[in-house]
């Protein structure tokens, strides 16, 4: 429906928008780059409600020796 | 530690593959987890049925979620075998459990470990080494605009949304990162696979890491 065109054309404005802000750290050539994918359209909410939906079980910190920091 | 290590050189990674409109990158990152181990001990390296992860951990949620830890504690409390994905195809959807007689061919999980790396992921890189891809729980909230390249900034610790699988590093150029496989489809990102830069614990890479023993 054009409604949901409508709809749709925010979100993908949306996404760019927050594109630019992302790239915008981006400096060094190996950096991330944002940009359209095939999430464009969805909203930050569509996407975390479709995509993000795994949980993470309390894990024991690694025993063996620290190497960094 | 080799400065690079990836594991599709060794061909013990399957092709990328998609979850589609259901939540069950648990499931893909287990089973990716578990199809490698068992290529990397020596058989051909085969798909294995997400499905039925999907369909048969019943303390996760099926397309509305789960826990790569949770999912393989399942496997290794029941011993149920992962029959090959051609016999228990995806679906993307939660449907109900099919069983399979134990002299049925499949790969069963012995046993994991499920450690937080926070601050040692030199220590992870070991352990990739050792017991071959790993499973990660990630916050991929910025993932939604990724393109490509080696993602520093905008990935938060401690707000784990999303499991992955870690195939390989690089620390050869002026960033090392992680080698990561998503279950988005080759489309997105590297051709299926983000970057992630290796110390500090980005996106959260570390807090929660699975090795699957066969």
């Amino acid at each position: 429906s054009s409604e949901e065109l409508n709809r749709r054309r925010v979100y993908f404005q949306d996404a760019r928008k927050r594109q630019a802000y992302l790239n915008s750290f981006s400096t060094a050539p190996q950096s991330a780059k944002y940009g359209i994918n095939q999430f464009s359209d969805l909203s930050q909410k569509e996407f975390r409600d479709l995509y993000l939906r795994a949980s993470a079980d309390r894990a024991p910190h690694f025993s063996g020796p620290k190497t960094e920091g | 530690l080799p400065a690079k290590f990836d594991w599709r050189d060794k061909a013990a990674v399957a092709p990328v593959r998609n979850q589609q409109a259901c939540g069950s990158c648990w499931a893909f990152s287990v089973v990716g987890a578990v199809q490698s181990a068992h290529a990397i001990e020596g058989s051909q390296l085969e798909q294995l049925s997400v499905q039925q992860v999907l369909d048969c951990s019943i303390k996760n949620e099926g397309c509305n979620g789960g826990s790569p830890v949770r999912a393989l504690n399942w496997l290794k409390q029941t011993r149920v075998k992962l029959v090959p994905q051609s016999e228990y195809p995806y679906k993307a959807k939660t449907g109900i459990c099919h069983f399979f007689s134990q002299s049925h061919d499949g790969v069963a999980v012995k046993n994991f470990a499920a450690h937080d790396f926070g601050g040692q992921e030199e220590a992870m890189m070991g352990q990739l080494l050792e017991h071959g891809p790993l499973a990660a729980v990630v916050d991929a909230v910025s993932w939604q605009d990724y393109q490509g390249g080696i993602i520093q900034h905008h990935c938060s610790s401690q707000w784990s949304n999303h499991a992955v699988l870690v195939v390989g590093y690089d620390t050869t150029g002026d960033i090392p990162y992680w080698i990561v496989q998503n279950s988005w489809g080759p489309t997105w990102g590297n051709e299926g696979y983000v970057y992630i830069k290796i110390g500090g614990n980005i996106c959260g890479i570390a807090d929660s890491v699975a090795a699957v023993i066969l």
